[in-house]
């Protein structure tokens, strides 16, 4: 950080500087080059997900604080090398079952709601999904002079999908400050905004290697890589998400209660006996 | 009591030995790390370093610095290598030879590929425990996500999202379709 930035003579409210719209969503975010930002180190974003859209998988160069504003959703969190222990019985194996019905398995996933608050860590991967009946809306903290960022105090968003615009890259390029930043927004607001130059990260890599990597096609490679997608990073699912999830139906929830009901009649029996003098044998 | 630890800490730890690789595959080639958990004196200088030898046409499967930037230096063979940000373009992408160093900031996306004379690298790496995500194999991103989410995100069928999931059972080397085993001795 440099001197003098926290010499702030005036703090103001802010409202987002500039708004990235997406299939199924919008990404807004604060200007990370002003000085009570600069000053605090951070850089803060807003995500509204409509229903059934899906936030793309990404990482950023900084830890992150997120609080869920408003709905609720699905966070998948990514570590790597951790084991998928969301997975669904292997079936009949063995009886002459093809690939194609193979069960699927993935990391855990996480149940949020809101009042939460979502820690997550710099540099690992993760997606959210609003499968709720309103709008998911959560506000994000990114702690851009944490040490676990040894890149500079710019946020900086990986995408491993789709073709995504980073929500900070305009600002960055232009300093964030003086006209040129004002002219960026109102070409933004205009739509003259070009995202030729946004892409994810697989974009970036040889088709050849790629294909080598993941031992698929072509045409494989080039859906991984997002050519001809302009969903931007927050998409709209097809259907419903499938998942491997404990989402707990409500039978089996009553069916808790109703354990939960009967035990508690039993510790009141138990109670009730020793206080009447008897003596209480124990295994 | 300075001299029953802080004096006598180990500071060696011998990473180019084959018989101490921590990942070996025998058609791609081995990785050994060194880090505060087997030479803790890392600790206090918050450093870390990765030796590799990748076989001829052997892929380190693509992948990113969680936690550290990387500073490779090259010790033997040629490979190709390719370093992408977060904007998905190319901030390197060239050949790189024996005596010659490539910087990878952390979180920017690697995939390095050797040449037909097989490539030899140490990586010093700005964390006492750097870590990696891999892309591709056992341990990926991509295999720890639900088939439904990369079917959605890569507009692709649920069997292409299996196979993109499960098509490699490596974990970060892999062998190419012009890999061949080398036999690797001391």
């Amino acid at each position: 950080r440099q001197q003098n930035q926290c010499q702030i003579d005036r703090i103001e409210a802010r409202e987002p500087d500039t708004r990235v719209e997406a299939e199924a969503g919008l990404i807004e975010s604060w200007n990370p080059n002003h000085n009570q930002f600069q000053c605090a180190g951070v850089a803060v974003v807003r995500y509204t997900i409509q229903q059934n859209g899906l936030h793309l998988p990404s990482y950023t160069n900084t830890p992150q604080l997120v609080y869920i504003v408003k709905g609720r959703g699905i966070l998948g969190v990514t570590f790597p090398g951790c084991p998928e222990t969301f997975e669904e019985s292997q079936r009949g194996q063995g009886q002459g079952q093809s690939q194609g019905s193979q069960p699927d398995r993935h990391q855990k996933l996480r149940h949020v709601r809101e009042g939460d608050i979502v820690a997550i860590p710099a540099g690992v991967a993760y997606w959210s999904y609003n499968n709720g009946d309103q709008q998911l809306v959560f506000v994000s903290l990114l702690d851009t002079s944490n040490v676990n960022n040894q890149l500079d105090d710019n946020p900086r968003r990986f995408y491993l999908a789709g073709n995504p615009e980073d929500e900070f890259e305009q600002l960055r390029r232009e300093g964030g400050r003086g006209a040129r930043f004002d002219e960026r927004i109102r070409e933004r607001s205009e739509g003259r905004h070009s995202s030729e130059n946004y892409r994810n990260i697989f974009k970036g890599f040889n088709s050849r290697y790629l294909e080598e990597a993941f031992n698929v096609d072509s045409e494989t490679v080039k859906r991984l890589q997002g050519q001809n997608d302009d969903r931007n990073s927050i998409i709209r699912v097809k259907g419903t998400l499938d998942l491997v999830s404990p989402l707990r139906s409500s039978q089996e929830h009553q069916r808790e209660e109703r354990y939960e009901d009967e035990r508690q009649r039993e510790i009141e029996q138990e109670r009730r006996r020793m206080s009447r003098g008897g003596r209480y044998e124990a295994n | 009591g300075l001299e029953e630890t802080f004096c006598s800490m180990r500071l060696r730890e011998n990473i180019g030995d084959p018989s101490r690789a921590d990942v070996f595959t025998p058609q791609a080639g081995r990785i050994s790390t060194v880090n505060s958990y087997n030479l803790p004196i890392l600790r206090f200088l918050q450093l870390s370093a990765e030796r590799g030898v990748l076989y001829k046409n052997a892929i380190y499967t693509p992948h990113w610095n969680v936690n550290a930037h990387s500073v490779m230096y090259v010790l033997r063979g040629r490979a190709r290598v390719q370093v992408v940000n977060h904007m998905g373009q190319k901030c390197f992408d060239g050949e790189v030879r024996q005596g010659q160093i490539v910087t990878v900031p952390q979180n920017h996306a690697v995939v390095k590929q050797a040449s037909s004379d097989g490539f030899e690298w140490v990586s010093f790496k700005t964390n006492d425990n750097a870590w990696v995500s891999p892309l591709a194999g056992r341990t990926s991103v991509i295999r720890a996500l639900p088939e439904a989410v990369l079917a959605n995100a890569f507009q692709i069928s649920r069997d292409q999202a299996r196979n993109l999931k499960y098509n490699r059972e490596e974990t970060v080397l892999l062998t190419s379709s012009t890999s061949s085993r080398r036999e690797d001795r001391a």
